[in-house]
């Protein structure tokens, strides 16, 4: 299974995190 | 075969023909990562093998049982808690890295979905899992691993007038304001579907693709303060979506049971899709009672809406950073 976000956010949004890089529930995706 | 006299085709070795076939065909491959590794060393990049139409059919058409055993959802998820596997369960747990600490509801006395007590970052990940891949949407063909895209309309389907969430109502958040006029960035053609989503100037399109292997969480949860205005449900097949896989079929994401959440968080659109695949192609949202999927009745290629959202823009289901959102099944 897979979920996918697509989402808008402003352009200084970025990832914490690299393809590939496993994570778990609760742990931080980007910031602002 | 069509010339040889009878005698001579009893002399054919069909377990010798496969065996030198299949040692070629592994030949083959091993010589082609050879080289591609090659390459790579030396700083070229190699493009991607895709499937082609045939291979996509064939994925596409499972074998006959499979699809019918698949809808008998039910069927394939027996009520089974921890204590009827006995001793074995906890070995179990362990080899799959499960935490069954981090249940809030220990111990597991149900077969339903347990809660998750971890903690929560800021801005959290909807669910366990690894990522395929992230970061800015640059044009409608949207990466699903490095190199292999999907198209955004497709993947969504066309867009619809939604009418746009109110003021969020989740504690300690900061609520989700409605999206100002909408103005096209100036290096994207105008009636583009990614400028029909993005809706505020300064603002850029974003995605992030959460794989969930056999044997993760299979629950996921909304990562942040959001309002869901509306639900497209896209029946489809149950093809893996493995990395190998999505390195392999383009717009593999386009040909599988899929839900699509759409609505507004603080910045703007907002969506979160959950993708089926083999034996977990039941979705369940648990504040959508009519939605069913996986279900015999529907037609491939087609889409069924739901909106969430009231009359005069207002309405829709708010959620919370965290919240339960929904499920995948097995069947």
């Amino acid at each position: 299974s897979t979920v996918v976000l697509i989402f808008e956010a402003p352009r200084h949004f970025s990832f914490q995190l690299q393809a590939g890089q496993r994570i778990r529930f609760g742990e931080a995706l980007g910031s602002l | 075969v069509h010339t040889a006299p009878a005698r001579a085709l009893l002399l054919l070795r069909p377990l010798r023909i496969l065996l030198v076939a299949g040692g070629s065909y592994l030949g083959y491959r091993q010589y082609e990562s050879y080289r591609e590794r090659q390459l790579e060393k030396r700083g070229l990049e190699v493009a991607p093998r895709l499937a082609g139409h045939w291979e996509v059919g064939a994925f596409l058409s499972p074998p006959p049982p499979t699809p019918h055993v698949t809808e008998l959802g039910p069927a394939a998820s027996p009520d089974s808690t921890l204590t009827h596997f006995g001793p074995g369960a906890k070995r179990g747990l362990f080899l799959g890295s499960c935490m069954v600490y981090e249940s809030e509801s220990a111990p597991l006395g149900s077969a339903d979905f347990q809660g998750l007590a971890a903690p929560l970052c800021p801005e959290v990940s909807p669910a366990d899992g690894r990522i395929l891949s992230c970061g800015p949407v640059r044009d409608c063909e949207v990466e699903q691993v490095k190199g292999v895209t999907y198209s955004l309309e497709s993947f969504l389907g066309p867009r619809t007038a939604q009418p746009l969430a109110p003021a969020g109502g989740c504690p300690g958040g900061r609520g989700v304001s409605p999206p100002g006029l909408s103005a096209p960035p100036a290096a994207e053609p105008a009636g583009s579907f990614r400028n029909q989503l993005v809706t505020r100037d300064g603002n850029e399109l974003y995605q992030c693709v959460i794989y969930l292997a056999p044997g993760d969480y299979h629950c996921f949860h909304s990562p942040t303060d959001w309002t869901v205005a509306h639900r497209r449900h896209f029946p489809g097949s149950l093809m893996s979506v493995s990395p190998g896989m999505a390195r392999w079929i383009k717009e593999l994401f386009c040909h599988n049971e899929r839900v699509v959440l759409s609505g507004a968080w603080q910045h703007g659109f907002f969506s979160l899709t959950a993708v089926g695949a083999t034996n977990v192609g039941s979705i369940r949202i648990y504040f959508d009672r009519d939605l069913h999927t996986n279900s015999p009745r529907h037609c491939q290629g087609s889409y069924n809406d739901l909106s969430f959202a009231g009359g005069a823009g207002r309405g829709g289901v708010t959620l919370c950073k965290g919240d339960h959102l929904g499920e995948f099944d097995l069947g």
